[in-house]
């Protein structure tokens, strides 16, 4: 969505 | 739980240990990520011999979930390399029981790994109200500003018709400490999310009578509902500047 960042932007994979 | 996650996330792996039950799964737009922990607590007894994932439809489980009687009695099994998850019902009075199967799935899914974080903000509020302000204001808006200072908790929103705003002030209900309304911080904040998540949380409030939201500036909002052994958190990303 416009000016929304994924979730995974923010945590990373385990 | 699943009634309150079902709308947000279809497909997930129930990860089942020592420990008890627990799921984390993203939303389809990859913005909100549930995450969910049942422990050994919630359950009597609990068994687990091997660490096991239970790839389930949500979809489906709720199919079967309704066929339940409130205050049935639910046992879950799955042996050691499953192909369908074994519903049993009893009814308290043990006059009724029923039996189902649900397919279990390959689900290869994304884990991400949470730190443990020391928010800026936690705010303590009745479930009912954080609904009732996500309801409200998701009328006139689509995002939602939440402003938490010393003097209190602003949730403002703009839209076509007009703006609208609700601020809540620290509270301590002495009879009812779900319905205090409490504010720690250790610095201003203000993010802005998108409702309709928001509102899509607030399923999970009759799980809770109480839900804390933990904000620190540009990371992602955490919702979490309490539950007695266990808990339901929500993670939301903030919404950025053009």
């Amino acid at each position: 969505p416009p000016g929304q960042r994924k979730i995974n932007f923010y945590y990373s994979q385990k | 739980v699943v009634e309150a996650i079902k709308d947000l996330v279809q497909d997930c792996n129930f990860d089942c240990n020592d420990d008890g039950i627990q799921l984390q799964a993203m939303d389809n737009s990859h913005v909100a990520l549930v995450s969910m922990k049942l422990s050994t607590g919630a359950f009597s007894p609990f068994r687990c011999d091997r660490n096991i994932a239970l790839g389930i439809n949500l979809n489906s489980l709720m199919k079967v979930l309704r066929a339940a009687g409130n205050d049935d009695i639910l046992t879950l099994k799955a042996e050691d390399q499953p192909d369908s998850l074994n519903l049993v019902f009893e009814s308290p009075g043990q006059d009724r029981m029923s039996e189902y199967d649900i397919k279990l799935m390959d689900i290869d899914q994304e884990h991400l790994g949470i730190p443990e974080t020391e928010y800026a903000a936690t705010i303590s509020l009745p479930s009912a109200e954080f609904q009732r302000i996500c309801r409200d204001l998701s009328a006139l808006s689509e995002s939602v500003s939440i402003e938490a200072s010393k003097d209190g908790v602003k949730f403002s929103c703009s839209g076509d018709i007009g703006n609208g705003s609700v601020t809540l002030r620290p509270h301590t209900n002495v009879e009812d400490e779900s319905k205090s309304t409490s504010i720690a911080l250790t610095e201003p904040v203000n993010l802005t999310f998108s409702l309709k998540y928001l509102v899509n949380f607030c399923k999970a409030s009759s799980l809770s009578g109480s839900v804390q939201l933990c904000l620190s500036n540009e990371v992602p909002l955490l919702v979490e509902f309490k539950m007695g052994a266990g808990y339901l958190r929500f993670y939301l990303a903030p919404k950025i500047g053009d």
